[in-house]
């Protein structure tokens, strides 16, 4: 499979995910 | 406290073809003659040491044993239920001296905790939670998830353990608008928690604020999918799954288990591995059970097979032993065993090596 068939990546997504859910 | 009688048997002959080898070093005896429904490993205080035991639960008592020398395990407290049936057993990870147990007809009714009195002569339970329970999982630090109700009255409750095994402190969680199926922990994030829901989604929660990060539909190539297992690694989640409705494919063969990687942020997903059956073998997933990078299956066939994360493919099959078919397999919590039980009651335990 192909990493870049997922979209961009970040290394921190689950600090962003919940810093998004909080807004 | 009675002394049953264990006994160990040869060694099952093995498919030259399979790299893994699995060796009977013990059996557990069930006197009771009821159906036996689970079987699980945990730490248990005894005398001042703690032993790595074997619980067993037949429809209603689950007993615990303590292992003696040689392989020989001893029955040291039973628990007896008269109303409502055991359906699984719940292993709550870095506990010992407490044992849950899911109980219920054909859905959890009740979540109880069994443990002992502080002088160890007498057995206890305690109700953690009741109502129409649809899933329940152990987690590291003493915690245990579980969801109740359907749709918009859907409640997902963490309670947390004391030392002492009594319940601390109940938290909610952020519900999703779909009934969730089944929860996995994810290895090295203790604040991160999956669910599978019954439109084929994975949700996250962050289990410090309760809120829910994020709803992801996999393929729907196979329904109803169990989570077993998650992981992060480099930004991505990687996520095993099994599907007991997976059909047989001409060319792969039976899936039972898939690897699949998913990008949190983007919610994009895509296959990565397929575990399938080998050639010659038929039968979908019953039930199972993966530790580490080792996966093991029950499969409708009464066989139990193996399967190496890592390599890719099916590494052991254990036939029925006794003209019996396997009904449940557990990987030991303390130790690297493979744990398989059989209806009548017979515990098996394996060395997978």
């Amino acid at each position: 499979c192909n990493k870049a068939d997922l979209g961009p990546i970040s290394l921190n997504w689950f600090e962003e995910l919940s810093s998004e859910a909080s807004l | 406290h009675s002394a049953e009688q264990t006994e160990i048997a040869e060694v099952p002959a093995w498919d030259s073809l399979n790299p893994g080898t699995l060796q009977l070093v013990s059996k557990l005896k069930n006197p009771s003659g009821s159906c036996s429904v689970d079987v699980s490993a945990t730490w248990w205080e005894i005398a001042g040491f703690k032993e790595p035991c074997i619980v067993t639960a037949c429809e209603y008592v689950v007993s615990l044993w303590k292992p003696l020398d040689a392989w020989q395990w001893e029955k040291i407290y039973s628990w007896h239920f008269t109303e409502v049936p055991v359906l699984q057993i719940v292993a709550v990870p870095d506990i010992s001296n407490l044992v849950c147990v899911a109980l219920g007809n054909l859905e959890i009714r009740e979540i109880r905790a069994l443990l002992c009195s502080p002088d160890g002569k007498s057995e206890k339970q305690v109700l953690l939670s009741s109502g129409n329970i649809k899933a329940v999982l152990g987690l590291a630090q003493r915690r245990l998830v579980s969801s109740s109700g359907t749709l918009c009255d859907q409640q997902v409750e963490i309670t947390t353990f004391a030392e002492d095994g009594g319940s601390k402190e109940k938290q909610l969680l952020m519900p999703p608008e779909e009934t969730i199926l089944t929860f996995a922990e994810v290895q090295g994030m203790q604040e991160a928690l999956l669910g599978t829901t019954i439109m084929n989604n994975i949700v996250i929660w962050n289990l410090k604020t309760g809120q829910l990060l994020k709803k992801i539909h996999i393929d729907d190539s196979y329904q109803a999918s169990v989570c077993h297992k998650a992981y992060s690694e480099m930004g991505l989640l990687f996520v095993v799954l099994s599907h007991p409705c997976a059909k047989e494919n001409e060319l792969l063969g039976s899936p039972v288990f898939q690897l699949i990687v998913i990008n949190p942020k983007t919610t994009l997903s895509m296959g990565v591995m397929l575990y399938c059956l080998p050639h010659g073998q038929a039968g979908r997933f019953l039930e199972g059970d993966v530790k580490d990078h080792f996966a093991a299956a029950v499969l409708t066939s009464g066989t139990i097979a193996i399967w190496d994360l890592l390599l890719g493919h099916c590494t052991a099959l254990l036939p029925p032993v006794s003209g019996q078919n396997w009904s449940f397999v557990k990987w030991s919590g303390t130790d690297s065993h493979l744990l398989a039980g059989q209806k009548d009651g017979n515990i098996f335990v394996y060395r997978y090596t």
